[in-house]
């Protein structure tokens, strides 16, 4: 493992720490999207179905049930916990999430390196990985005023992907030349949907500023 | 082992 994987997962480790931070301690989740946490659910839950059939570390197994576990307890806090789901701001909340799920399928099932089951849905949480985040940055859009976790939750996501791009062109570069369009494209595009965020969040930190997107 | 399969990322 390089040292840009490695960054990368430490910074989404950070980035659902700081999410359950938020919420378990300050028992909010005041401009989260729920529509977005849904999908990374889904994500995982479609991606580590190999957790029973392949081992390939202790590592890579932990961090696995890490993901799982968070994210479908960030989603149990929004949906049912009495204090959390208070703060849920259902009105704004209003991206039609399940529409990114159905074209997704169809290109999992048209796009992908083997057809069969785990490899189709392992094709498909990597198209959804791309697009799960769109509800979250619509929201934020909408909201205007970014408290300081959600601001910090959504630049370590958009950390974490940047880091996994370094990694890929580093594992390019160092390891036998195999070419895989299908993750380096779904990612590269996840990535670049950070761009506008990246922009206004440095732009606020330079100026030392509180984080606002433009209406 | 393909060494260079993505499948042992996260």
């Amino acid at each position: 493992m390089n040292i840009f994987r490695l960054a990368g997962d430490m910074t989404h480790l950070f980035s659902v720490l700081v999410l359950l931070l938020k919420i378990h301690t300050i028992k909010s989740c005041a401009g989260i999207s729920l529509k977005t946490q849904e999908l990374y659910a889904l994500v995982f839950a479609t991606r580590y179905l190999d957790i029973f059939t392949d081992y390939i570390s202790l590592y890579n197994t932990c961090m696995k049930l890490i993901f799982l576990g968070s994210s479908f307890s960030i989603v149990w806090y929004i949906r049912r916990h009495k204090i959390v789901r208070r703060s849920y701001d259902k009105e704004q909340d209003t991206f039609r999430h399940h529409f990114l799920i159905l074209p997704c399928i169809i290109l999992a099932l048209l796009i992908n390196e083997k057809f069969t089951v785990k490899e189709v849905m392992w094709t498909f949480s990597l198209y959804l990985e791309a697009v799960a985040i769109l509800p979250q940055l619509v929201l934020l859009q909408r909201t205007r005023n970014i408290d300081n976790l959600t601001g910090q939750y959504i630049f370590l996501l958009g950390a974490y992907r940047s880091l996994y791009i370094l990694n890929w062109i580093y594992r390019y570069f160092t390891e036998q030349h195999y070419v895989h369009w299908i993750t380096w494209i779904s990612g590269l595009v996840q990535t670049l949907l950070y761009a506008d965020f990246f922009y206004y969040y440095f732009h606020s930190w330079k100026n030392n500023e509180k984080l606002q997107l433009p209406a | 082992t393909d060494s260079n399969d993505l499948k042992d990322e996260l």
